[in-house]
């Protein structure tokens, strides 16, 4: 699974994940990545992509809840890392990438690697595995 | 005004001793190459929408990551891909599931947000649309790596699934 978060110059947001699902997948199974509010969400808040076992992100409703945490006040590293936290209770994994209006950004994981990388016109670029 | 992108190209059982240095190298050039790519779009004013499709559209075509050109294989062979795309500025959205042969799912999501009545679209209905919007399609052969090929016959010797980037011994049943 790929995706990508963005918050343009003109205060803008958006959110796109791309995926070609689970090895071996049977009966038409489809994960998150298509389904809006689980594995791709975007308002004027907040922009999110999620990578991982997808039927735990669709249960949590995920992309839709670190934006509505983050709405109801809490900080995006808190809304993206809770949510993360919730999968991994119900026994999933994978990780999302966030990234507000504010140009914050958040990209926690519960596996022992995500491959991701982040930029902007103030943030440092660079790119990480593990 | 700030700009930012932030990028994945998947998660997963994979460890630091399972990946050798050749392969960590070619991780970290594909997406610092589609980072900087994005940041420049972004730096020139590009919108959030055109500056993310772009960004993924180029994973996809990076054989190295489980989406567009380097797509896992479903039990009976194919690759069925899924992808979303969602505007924060008016809430619009376009997603696609279970299509074969589209080169960029995420185009084909695009599309869907910019010219179709309905959010999300399946199957060879999709496949329908995106002929009507002449979007790109490729051979099988587009689509096939010798590594997601391996991890196929892995999983189905042991009638498991496997995450994108998972060592064999790694299964979910």
């Amino acid at each position: 699974t790929v995706g990508a978060v963005a918050l343009d110059v003109h205060g803008q947001l958006a959110a796109a994940t791309s995926t070609g699902g689970l090895t071996n997948k049977k009966f038409g199974r489809i994960g998150d990545t298509p389904l809006i509010g689980c594995g791709t969400y975007a308002d004027d808040l907040v922009a999110v992509s999620c990578t991982g076992w997808g039927e735990f992100f669709i249960r949590t409703v995920a992309a839709h809840q670190v934006a509505m945490r983050h709405r109801l006040g809490e900080t995006l590293q808190s809304a993206c890392h809770s949510v993360i936290d919730d999968i991994e209770v119900l026994g999933g994994d994978g990780g999302l990438i966030a990234v507000n209006v504010r140009g914050e950004i958040s990209m926690p994981f519960n596996t022992p690697g995500m491959y991701r990388a982040a930029g902007g016109s103030h943030i440092e670029s660079f790119v990480k595995i593990f | 005004m700030r700009y930012t992108l932030a990028l994945h190209g998947g998660a997963g059982t994979l460890l630091p001793e399972v990946i050798t240095p050749a392969e960590r190298k070619e991780f970290t050039q594909a997406l610092d190459d589609a980072l900087k790519t994005g940041l420049e779009l972004l730096k020139k004013g590009s919108s959030a929408v055109e500056t993310v499709v772009h960004t993924v559209a180029k994973l996809e075509d990076c054989p190295l990551f489980n989406a567009g050109r380097g797509s896992v294989f479903s039990h009976d062979g194919r690759h069925e891909m899924d992808a979303a795309v969602m505007n924060g500025a008016d809430r619009k959205a376009g997603a696609v599931a279970s299509v074969s042969g589209v080169k960029n799912p995420v185009i084909l999501a695009r599309t869907i947000m910019e010219h179709c009545p309905h959010v999300f679209l399946s199957g060879a209905g999709a496949e329908e649309f995106a002929r009507l919007h002449e979007i790109d399609f490729e051979s099988e052969k587009w689509f096939y790596t010798r590594h997601r090929y391996h991890q196929w016959q892995v999983a189905k010797a042991d009638n498991a699934l496997l995450l994108d980037h998972t060592p064999d011994d790694v299964k979910y049943g």
